[in-house]
């Protein structure tokens, strides 16, 4: 099971349909300060299901919908998509390819899709249970935060112990 | 469930021990737990040695160590139970260029069938990389992205 | 008591905004009082928006934007009240390169009289520094100091 | 008034009487991982008279004595000298140079020396006063610790402000 694609639009730094092939291996992302490298990490976090507003680094969900800047207009939505081979059949699903959607609206209304047929939030982070993708994963560490692992909180770790057991 | 943990627990030690000795080319480490008798509910302890120096409060490790330790750990765990991919943002920034190049050498050595997603800043992480892609805000508050060719 | 505290704190905001702007490049930020009627205890707000970008949360500025409005703000309560020497510890670790750049020439333009010790892994800092000290391990565990040439 | 000179002896991963002269400007520590360049940090703090074993990094005040390595054995003792420049007189004594020394014994006994004379870590701290180099002064930023100026516990930035004023 590995990651195929990503596909952004109007999340956060990202109003323009963006579209980001991956493959196995390594894959750096770079650029300057500020450009939108880790608003990506998020994208790829809050397609999964993350629901904490403070992970997504924003004070209210509707944070990550892209709010214009001073010569361009804000936008009404975010959306984002990604598309994963599942050819080991590691996800409980039968396709090779599950594509996850997730949308949010400025009125707070919020779509999910699975293989494009809409389907609740708690059937997209249920299928990624088990993974080390969900929650209490340990697969995805945001910019800073490479030290909690080591942090006197010892019932996070204690959680990512149990997750990966 | 209890048996399973502890099983789970100590091939997590194991693989600690081996990575960080791996990424600081030598010293001691190993995670622990708080109470043997509570072990579904217990704390995690943390030691780790760098070579040659002696064992002390991880509080005491330089921030370059510390964040050596804490990839050995979390690569640790990885080995153990794999994720399908990883994505890592900006996790080497207090290491000097050396450790940079052990963090990617391990990496390397160990990402066939893995897919790693690394934002980075950093010359040798972007040299270790297959694939480059560049963010850039052209205009203003506009994030776009560019496919990059290694070696560019 | 009260009106040296606002007094003060009104030409700390004014460098705020002059050192943003300098170390940015352009943008606007200041810094606010939550209660204007309880200024001995209130807390203390802070705003700041990049070239181009709309005003929003602090939080959703890049690691590399909060670290240098940190700097900025720092420099802007140095500029009212310099202390004899400064030193800073690996402060510019999230900043690109062209920051740290922006970062290093404002502490040479502001730096007559002033002094600055600053550890650091960063290429652009040492190449503005005056002086180099180098901290090694020869021996594990042991450090010594050497006192480096520029251009070494 | 500016820093001169720094002189360490068993603080930390110094066993061996150390040197280091300051001149004015901008001078770079620099070395790798784990060399001891935050410990000159922490010795700068300790000897301005630093109290929090946290700030310092460690659990006890006896963590600043150097612990010995696997060939080299523990010391008794850790001492930091500092030599300060005050021929523009903002620090209240009537020498051009002061010379302050810290020295705590593994027994847990300290001697704080102004001058060469022996006085209490009262004095030190007081002399520093108003400086921006006490408790709260905002001269020295530590190892990963530039965010805390934005952190969302404004009490500590207020701190700063007043100290400022
Ligand atoms: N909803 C939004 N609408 C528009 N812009 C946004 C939104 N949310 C965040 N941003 C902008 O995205 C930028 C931050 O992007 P990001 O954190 O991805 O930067 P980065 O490339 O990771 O930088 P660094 O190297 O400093 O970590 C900020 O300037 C912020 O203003
Ligand atoms: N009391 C002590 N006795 C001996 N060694 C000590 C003592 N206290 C700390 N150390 C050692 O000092 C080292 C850390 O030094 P320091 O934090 O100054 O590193 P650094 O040069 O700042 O590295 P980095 O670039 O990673 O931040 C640690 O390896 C630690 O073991
Ligand atoms: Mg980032
Ligand atoms: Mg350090």
């Amino acid at each position: 099971m590995h990651l195929k694609s990503l596909e952004i639009q109007g999340f956060k730094s990202f109003p323009e349909r963006t579209f980001i092939e991956f493959h196995k291996g390594v894959t750096a992302i770079i650029g300057p300060n500020g450009s939108g490298k880790s608003n990506i990490t998020d994208a790829i976090r809050w397609v999964l299901g993350e629901q904490s507003v403070k992970t997504l680094r924003g004070s209210r969900m509707e944070d990550v919908i892209f709010t214009g800047t001073q010569s361009r207009r804000a936008m009404g939505f975010a959306e984002v998509t990604m598309v994963i081979d599942n050819s080991d059949g590691k996800l409980p699903l039968d396709y090779t390819e599950v594509q996850v959607t997730r949308r949010l609206y400025r009125s707070g209304e919020s779509e999910y899709l699975l293989n494009k047929t809409t389907c609740r939030l708690r059937d997209i982070t249920t299928l990624f249970m088990d993974t080390g993708l969900g929650r209490d994963g340990y697969s995805i560490v945001g910019q800073g935060r490479v030290d909690d692992i080591l942090s006197h909180r010892s019932e996070d770790r204690r959680r990512v112990f149990e997750e990966a057991s | 469930m209890k048996k399973q943990f502890v099983d789970h627990f100590s091939l997590i030690n194991e693989n600690f021990k081996q990575v960080f000795a791996e990424l600081f080319g030598g010293g001691v480490a190993e995670v622990g737990l708080e109470d043997e008798q509570d072990v579904l509910a217990c704390g995690i302890e943390i030691r780790a040695q760098p070579p040659g120096k002696k064992l002390q409060n991880l509080l005491l490790l330089s921030g370059g160590e510390r964040c050596l330790t804490a990839i050995a750990l979390l690569f640790a765990i990885l080995r153990l139970r794999p994720t399908p991919f990883c994505v890592l943002d900006e996790v080497e920034a207090a290491l000097d260029d050396a450790n940079v190049l052990r963090f990617t050498d391990y990496i390397r050595r160990h990402s066939e069938d893995a897919q790693y997603i690394l934002v980075t800043h950093r010359k040798g992480t972007m040299e270790a990389a297959d694939r480059l892609y560049g963010v850039t805000m052209q205009e203003r508050g506009i994030s776009r992205i560019l496919s990059m060719k290694l070696g560019e």
